[in-house]
């Protein structure tokens, strides 16, 4: 079973799935061209 | 506590002067002209006075940069791309007078200047635990996750103030990510992967720092990894935020395997101590590093001969103390003494006790057993040293004594963590790789009881059926196993006891031959 | 034979159990790790360009921060007489160029609906840009495809080539719909 401290962990991991960090957080500010992401068709190249 | 009266107010004046001053175009190169002149603003208005003082000014502005965060993270309406603008046009500015105030306090004195780091470090992780627990699932990672990732970057700009210091400044952060690790942080755990296995950081950890210093902070830093998601992945419970997890940490590991395969090498141990059985992929990919040097010769080679590889009488590096995680002292005592001479004689009709325990999810000491099991496989092979390691030279032993008794009189779930443990070893060609591949056949040969040839089996099996990659020791034991008439492997009813094992075996054993 | 957990059959059913339950699958049989968007065979390091644990591909050269001399960083002084972006301004190979390195991005649908706009059509299965070559006729019209000399762009070799094509309608990718929300500049 898991113990109290795993569930807490748990809970707190599944809060912070919600709102997990953007690969543009660890990068220089881009004022004149800043990433932009969003759904593009799986048929676009991606990389 | 008791911050002094108006301490508050000045900070904040003093942290939006900084804010506005940093993105002035006349802020100089690198910031450092409207830094001298923050710098007597600072004085003016008595927060470099004291230390207490000093500790109080960091602790506020951390604070009052996370709040920022938070009120532009709840506005509504708001693009991400806009909410981070907002933040990071203070956080980068922040940051930026760190760096500043690391840079040039203390003259040259390196003392200061690291000392100052890690008190900033420590009151920005003391804020970060704060915030933490006060807000439980509503935390955000965000200001933190940018504060630490461009201090570090700032950090590691190629200066020779900051050269002459950079191993201290790695150990500060290692140290703080420690402290941070998902156990103690949950809430920041993606954020902290972000920031362990960012390229500025690996590559100086793992690559520019010389003679491999960097090297055992980060085996810590992964230990702290698979810990918080041992329990998770134990239990086969894989929700999609632990998936998430999981699968990033595989991507960091393809990165070591395919960057700093040496690394995986001289840590696995540690790693293997701490990743529950059953995460069989994560562990072959950790088993499957060789050094970048080594040419493995094809398992699949008709007649190979494997006392013949050039490699196969090196023993590898193993950075781990291994005598020290044989406890109690006393049992140490008993085992040295009985592979000398096999005394006492009490010593292996204890032995199952001794490595039995309490821990939470387990019945045994499985850091023990694998300890154990390493400990007596590396005191046998310098015997072995003239006669060559083969199954016919490792027994009789105390050493294979001890194999033995482990094998017959250990439960169902001893002898498996028993026979994992052997497996783990099952890697590169080196002098383990091959010890244990002829032990772990002895006591298939040598059982005298089916279950102890399945759970042989189960162990060898389960690691091969998974994705690759596969280590090669694994291979070419299970080769050997299913080749060699001597075993008479396919007479066993195991092999046939359910339709998808037969063909499992089937297909296992057409891709061997 | 063992009959708990630790045997044969206890293998078989946990095999058994995460053919049922996709959470499981990624213990056994685990995942094809050649899918987790890492170029495994890669000659050089894959830490320098890796952009994050939980990205499905590498570092767009352009995210890949450097330190360079600070007189380098212009932007702050010269932000406000940079012109705007405008693409219709632009020629085809910076919107080629902005298409294809900008995957996954607000600009990379900008860059394809300016294409769009000046009569290029993406083929969604040969995954190519192409148009009608001027000058040839187009034969075989009928209310499903055409035959024709088209000029497709070679994104690997950054040239147009023109050839003939038997040309599906329904293949061709519709006008690109740019998400209002996102866009900033």
């Amino acid at each position: 079973q898991l113990t109290k401290d795993q569930h807490y962990q748990l809970s707190n991991l599944e809060a912070a799935y919600h709102h997990l960090p953007h690969p543009s957080d660890s990068e220089r500010m881009r004022h004149f061209l800043p990433r932009n992401p969003c759904p593009t068709p799986t048929y676009y190249p991606s990389a | 506590f008791d911050d002094p009266a108006g301490l508050h107010e000045k900070t904040e004046f003093l942290l939006r002067e900084w804010v506005n001053m940093y993105h002035s175009p006349q802020a100089g190169r690198d910031s450092f002209k409207a830094f001298n002149a923050f710098v007597q603003q600072m004085h003016t208005q008595g927060i470099l006075k004291t230390d207490d003082l000093i500790t109080r000014f960091f602790r506020l502005c951390t604070e009052m940069c996370v709040d920022l965060c938070y009120r532009a993270l709840s506005e509504a309406g708001q693009s991400q791309t806009m909410i981070r603008a907002k933040c990071f046009h203070t956080l980068d500015a922040f940051v930026r007078l760190i760096a500043l105030l690391v840079k040039h306090s203390g003259d040259t004195n390196t003392v200061t200047k690291i000392n100052l780091l890690n008190k900033v470090l420590g009151i920005m992780a003391g804020v970060l635990l704060q915030d933490h627990e006060v807000r439980f699932a509503e935390f955000q990672q965000l200001p933190y996750h940018r504060i630490f990732i461009m201090l570090f970057i700032e950090l590691n700009a190629p200066e020779p103030i900051l050269e002459a210091i950079n191993f201290e400044v790695l150990t500060a952060f290692c140290h703080v990510f420690h402290i941070l690790r998902p156990a103690k942080a949950p809430g920041f755990a993606y954020a902290w992967l972000e920031l362990i296995s960012h390229r500025v950081f690996i590559g100086r950890l793992l690559a520019l720092t010389p003679n491999q210093r960097g090297w055992g902070f980060y085996a810590q830093l992964l230990v702290d990894l698979f810990k918080i998601l041992a329990p998770f992945l134990r239990n086969a419970d894989m929700t999609k935020p632990v998936q998430l997890l999981y699968k990033g940490t595989l991507r960091v590991l393809l990165v070591l395997l395919h960057d700093f395969p040496e690394f995986l090498c001289d840590y696995h141990y540690a790693f293997c101590d701490v990743i529950p059985p059953n995460c069989i992929q994560m562990r072959n990919l950790i088993l499957s590093a060789f050094p970048r040097t080594m040419r493995l010769p094809d398992p699949f080679t008709v007649n190979l001969v494997v006392e013949h590889l050039p490699d196969i009488n090196k023993a590898p590096r193993i950075l781990t103390n291994i005598v020290s995680l044989i406890q109690p002292a006393s049992f140490k005592k008993d085992l040295d003494s009985y592979l000398k001479s096999r005394a006492p004689i009490t010593f292996l009709s204890e032995l199952k006790s001794n490595l039995q325990a309490n821990p939470q999810g387990s019945r045994y000491d499985i850091p023990l057993i694998n300890a154990l099991v390493l400990y007596v496989g590396t005191q046998a092979i310098p015997l072995l040293q003239t006669k060559g390691v083969s199954m016919s030279t490792i027994a009789p032993s105390s050493h294979m004594d001890i194999f033995e008794n482990l094998a017959v009189n250990l439960d169902t779930e001893g002898r498996y963590l028993f026979l994992t443990a052997i497996a783990n070893q099952l890697r590169y060609p080196n002098s383990h790789t091959h010890y244990f591949s002829c032990a772990l056949l002895y006591l298939f040969r040598q059982a005298n009881d089916q279950t102890i040839q399945e759970l042989i089996t189960r162990v060898l099996l389960e690691r091969l059926i998974v994705n690759r990659p596969h280590p090669w020791g694994l291979l070419i034991t299970f080769i050997e196993l299913i080749k060699n008439q001597n075993f008479k492997f396919w007479d066993h009813e195991f092999v046939r006891c359910a339709p998808e094992i037969e063909k499992l075996f089937e297909n296992v054993a057409r891709s061997c031959y | 034979m063992v009959m708990d957990q630790f045997g044969i059959v206890g293998l078989l059913s946990f095999i058994r159990a995460a053919e049922q339950d996709a959470n499981m699958v990624a213990l056994a049989p685990g995942i094809d790790l050649t899918t987790l968007g890492l170029n495994l065979n890669s000659p050089e390091n894959l830490y320098s360009m890796f952009q994050s644990p939980f990205a499905e591909s590498a570092c767009r050269p352009q995210d890949i921060d450097y330190h360079v001399p600070a007189e380098y960083l212009t932007n702050m002084f010269i932000r406000d007489k940079l012109a705007p972006i405008k693409l219709n301004r632009y020629s085809e190979d910076l919107l080629f160029y902005l298409f294809y390195m900008n995957g996954g991005d607000v600009l990379q649908l900008a860059a394809a609906a300016e294409l769009y706009s000046r009569d290029w059509r993406y083929h969604k299965e040969e995954r190519v840009w192409l148009t009608r070559a001027p000058q040839y006729e187009v034969f075989g019209k009928t209310s499903t495809s055409e035959r024709g000399t088209y000029i497709f762009f070679d994104a690997n070799n950054w040239r147009r080539n023109a050839k003939e094509f038997h040309l599906e309608y329904d293949k061709l990718e519709e006008r690109p719909v740019i998400p209002s929300y996102s866009f900033n500049q």
